[in-house]
Formats: structure tokens, sequence, C-alpha cells
């Protein structure tokens, strides 16, 4: 689940 | 992509490329340290999994960097319903030899859960390192391109595809298919895309509502990309992977309808007295 938590985010903002 | 742009490197972490005998075929997207999700078209049935790679955190397909890692493929996993282009079940599920560690270049993007709906009109991104136009190769060092396109009905997707409909080639936007893209044309995914991911941003994250299926060429007009419906497959990925958890999407936009994008619905309904038929 802590792999899934971190889902879905990029740190490169746009 | 046609009518897209190159990605900043980290932008799309989830996106991999699929390698077949040394060539990138597909796209796909992570979904968790073992897991990657793909269309089942990027594998025929002649083809056997060790002659696949897949390459993760890569940004120029031409330069392999110290951030990107490559994996071999463990298992296959084709949905039973995929018979051929345009028919449902276009995905798959690889589990990679190894898993891979996430970092800034390398992250998982999110499953939607089965009821999760995502409002006509959602502004997604489509990416990939497929053909900037028909049969026209991404130049090298073929950075990875990125495309924003809006989400469209299956009404209206219908409507738009039975325009110039060639009776030889029907096309029909089924129950676990969407659509994305601009009726004008010129801005679409493109072969070398399959698989690969159609984000869409929902409450802060990016979740994966499809998967490059298909398209009658690459951005003609009346003619969008076609999507696999992740959703549609929520149960299917969870029976398989146990430990991938779907995450219910947040309704934070009602749908508006979408069906005066269709041209053809417009003529039919303006003129009912001369007995248009359909």
């Amino acid at each position: 689940a802590e792999a899934e938590a971190l889902c879905g985010v990029a740190s490169q903002a746009r | 992509v046609t009518g897209g742009s190159s990605a900043v490197p980290g932008q799309w972490p989830w996106q991999v490329s699929i390698v077949y005998d040394g060539t990138h075929v597909c796209g796909g997207s992570l979904v968790s340290k073992k897991w990657v999700l793909s269309a089942a078209h990027c594998f025929p049935r002649e083809h056997h999994k060790d002659m696949y790679e897949v390459r993760l955190g890569a940004h120029q397909l031409d330069s392999f960097v110290p951030k990107a890692e490559a994996r071999s493929v463990a298992q296959v996993l084709v949905h039973i319903s995929y018979q051929q282009e345009g028919s449902q079940g276009d995905i798959a599920l690889l589990q990679l030899s190894n898993p891979v560690t996430f970092s800034r270049y390398i992250r998982p993007i999110c499953l939607p859960a089965a009821n999760a709906s995502f409002p006509n009109g959602l502004q997604c991104t489509v990416t990939g390192w497929g053909h900037v136009a028909p049969s026209v190769s991404l130049q090298a060092p073929r950075p990875l391109q990125q495309l924003e396109v809006p989400l469209i009905s299956r009404e209206t997707c219908n409507c738009l595809y039975n325009i110039d409909a060639k009776p030889s080639e029907p096309h029909s936007i089924q129950q676990d298919m969407v659509c994305a893209g601009y009726v004008k044309g010129g801005k679409d995914a493109c072969q070398g895309d399959s698989g690969g991911p159609l984000s869409c941003p929902v409450g802060g994250l990016w979740y994966l509502a499809g998967i490059v299926s298909w398209g009658d060429a690459c951005g003609a007009p009346n003619r969008p990309g076609v999507y696999t419906l992740t959703s549609s497959y929520a149960s299917w990925i969870h029976y398989h992977v146990a430990e991938l958890e779907p995450r219910v999407v947040p309704q934070t936009q009602e749908s508006q309808p979408d069906i005066h994008l269709c041209r053809s619905h417009l003529a039919l309904s303006s003129a009912p007295a001369r007995g248009l038929l359909g």
C-alpha cells in the first residue's frame, strides 16, 4: 500500500 | 503522437517503453513496483515473452541514462476477450522480472476504481514515442511526446465515426472504450503509442483513465483516438494482482453533453421533415 499511496504524482511540475 | 510537444524529463514517470527484439513497439504504464499495464494487441500470441524488455525512467529513447532502468518480462496476461483490432478487452498486464525502485523518474500512476467516471471535456494527456504522423517516425533522439486531449463521450464518438464511414470498415465504440481528441483532427495518438497512458488529472492526482488502443489513421477529422477504459477492468486487474488497489476517483466536475460536437447529429435533427435516413 505504501507504493500505491504514492501513485499519480509527478515530481516535475509542468 | 501527432501535434504534440516534447515532455520534460520526469513529467510522466509512469510512462514505459515496451521493446520487442530491441525495437520500441508500444508504450505502457507503471502501476506498481512489479506491474505494468499496456494493450493486448502489443502482445501477439506468437511472440514469446522472453523477447520483450520494459524500459522505465526513459526520456529520450536514443540516449540511455543512469536514471533509466530496464526489466525483462516475467509474465504477460492478455485479457481473454481481446480478439482483434477494435474488439473489446484491449488490455494486458505485464509482470516485471524484478521490482523497480521508485525515483523522480520512475513512479506509478493511480488505477481508477470500477465506478470511476471522468467528465466529457476533461483535459487529459496522452504520451508516447510513436509516429508523429501516419508512417512518419519520431526523429532521433526521440524525446517523449505529450498532447493534451479532451475526453469525448461514447455516444458522440460513435456519431463521429459514422461520418463518411466505409461499410467495409465498421467501427463501433464499445462499452469498455473511451474517446479523446479533436473533431477537426491534427492532434492525436499514433502507431507506436499503443498501450501507453491516457493520464487524467482529478483532485491533484493523475489517473490511468485509458490505454491507447486504436483510431482511424492518426489525427484524421471526425476520428478521435479510442482508448481502453481502464476502470472497466478494475476487477480483472485486482483478481490477478491482489495488492493493486484501484482508487475511487472523486467526482469533481459534472459531465456535460457533447453531442453537439458531431456535425451529422445536427444535420439529422435539423431536417426531420425530409425524412433523412440515419
